[in-house]
């Protein structure tokens, strides 16, 4: 463990619980894309299905327990308890144009071709592209809420952490993971431009709209 | 290039 990655996943801890408290407070989903949370849920549930076969640390089961929890309590009240709020309009990415390449990549390209193997693989490549379907709800919509910018905000940087952490540990460990690090260059490259407008936006105060 | 203790990042 380092510094980049412990901070890496308590930011995506605090993005996870950010948008969780940000529907349960305010009863409503508005603004959030509901295709990006089944996505993340995916791609926990495809990547901790080692959680009991592969015990590595209290810290790493305990966050793989939150994250998954935590993941599918977010699409339970978006779909079931605050479905009215839900905007299905501007929600409209067709997420199976990510699974199905996804999926076909993830059988062609990957370290082991064992089922757990391919299915992390999987994960990773989906995780990259998981944010699409927000994003482009923001895109249509022209603008975001503040708390739900703040929410992409810790999300984005959790992953631009993670390449920080695998710059030290290949430095200092010799480890290196070429598709952990080709998806998540890829993850945070969509990000740049949200980056942007958040810090030249949103840390001034000023609501974040994209330019129409 | 994999690390030898498997998958211990989130």
């Amino acid at each position: 463990m380092n510094i980049f990655r412990l901070v890496g996943d308590l930011s995506h801890l605090l993005a996870i619980f950010v948008l969780l408290l940000k529907i349960w407070k305010s009863r409503s989903c508005a603004g959030v894309s509901g295709k990006s949370q089944i996505l993340f849920a995916l791609v926990f549930i495809t990547r901790y299905l080692d959680l009991f076969t592969n015990f590595i640390s209290v810290y790493n089961s305990l966050m793989k327990v939150i994250f998954i929890a935590s993941t599918v309590a977010t699409v339970y009240l978006m779909y079931i308890k605050f479905k009215a709020t839900y905007d299905s309009n501007h929600d409209t990415f067709r997420i199976e144009f990510l699974v199905v390449p996804v999926g076909g990549l993830a059988f062609l390209v990957n370290h082991d071709f064992t089922p757990l193997e391919i299915l992390w693989t999987f994960s990773i490549y989906l995780e990259s592209v998981a944010i699409l379907p927000q994003l482009f709800m923001i895109s249509k919509t022209g603008e975001a809420e503040t708390i739900t910018s703040h929410y992409l905000f810790a999300l984005g940087s959790y992953r631009a952490l993670y390449l920080l952490n695998w710059i030290y540990r290949y430095y200092f460990e010799g480890y290196f993971d070429l598709i952990a690090v080709v998806a998540g260059c890829v993850q945070t490259i969509l990000y740049c431009d949200f980056f942007y407008l958040y810090i030249t936006k949103v840390m001034w105060g000023k609501k974040l709209s994209l330019p129409a | 290039d994999k690390d030898t203790k498997g998958k211990d990042e989130l």
